[in-house]
């Protein structure tokens, strides 16, 4: 399994 | 208050039937440019973003900013009850409890009113900077459907390898392995069935195919699909409607 990263983890919150 | 008029009931139909299935309850955000929302999926790892502007209704009028928070199976439900065809009104009040959906037929003989209730949503916004990609792929928005739903079939991962001149779908899995490769190619008789890839360098990213089977559902608004890609940055994958957009953001899958 390849781990998957997040959103989050390249947009943040406005 | 909103009060927004759409030639076709179909264009909302298909940009909820795109998205209802990654995302259940979001704000439609209304403003004088038009009715914009963004959410991201339950995990976090897939973003939507659409906009309608408001050169897509005819009249369209929007006062104040309001947020329609709204569960988009309530709203597959009310919408199936129009036409593609259907002229459809949209109307909310200021500070509104309920949207109020009027359809209506060309022939002007017919028309049903629907209100469904809105919810408080609270949403986190996401600030999305222009990026300038790698490489930028326009194909066929069936043909895009047709690999995912094929190389699905292998595998969880799909690796997306763009080059100069062709653009690479691979994945591999229990049974074993597969790939499509298409290259870049012009059809001038029918160019929405070309294949571009504008390049800056060449990228090859993993991405879960799960998602992109879902993205794909947003097919029948447009006959293209234009794939953006950089190196650990998330995937964009982007419909372009007549006055709008559906855009899917996808984080990369790490360590291939």
């Amino acid at each position: 399994r390849i781990p998957q990263k997040q959103i989050n983890d390249y947009y943040k919150k406005k | 208050m909103l009060e927004a008029r759409l030639e076709q009931a179909g264009v909302l139909k298909k940009v909820v039937e795109a998205i209802k299935d990654l995302v259940q309850d979001c704000n439609f955000d209304c403003n004088d440019s038009g009715i914009a929302l963004q959410a991201m999926d339950n995990s976090h790892v897939a973003l939507v973003s659409m906009s309608l502007s408001h050169e897509g209704f005819s009249p369209y009028r929007c006062d104040r900013n309001i947020a329609l928070g709204i569960n988009l199976n309530s709203l597959t439900k009310v919408l199936r009850a129009a036409q593609n065809e259907d002229i459809l009104t949209l109307k909310a009040a200021d500070s509104p409890d309920s949207l109020n959906l009027v359809f209506e037929n060309t022939e002007r003989d017919r028309s049903s009113e629907y209100d469904i209730k809105l919810m408080d949503i609270d949403q986190e916004h996401l600030g999305i900077p222009d990026t300038d990609y790698s490489a930028t792929v326009v194909l066929p928005s069936a043909e895009f459907q047709r690999i995912c739903r094929d190389l699905s079939q292998l595998s969880e991962s799909v690796t997306i390898e763009a080059s100069k001149s062709s653009v690479k779908f691979s994945c591999s899995g229990d049974i074993g392995n597969g790939s499509v490769n298409l290259r870049q190619h012009q059809d001038l008789e029918k160019p929405d069935q070309s294949t571009s890839i504008e390049l800056v360098e060449p990228v090859s990213l993993t991405f879960s195919l799960k998602y992109l089977v879902n993205f794909c559902k947003a097919s029948a608004l447009s006959p293209t699909v234009k794939l953006s890609l950089s190196t650990d940055v998330p995937l964009l994958v982007e419909y372009k409607m007549e006055a709008g957009y559906v855009r899917f953001y996808l984080a990369p899958k790490i360590g291939d």
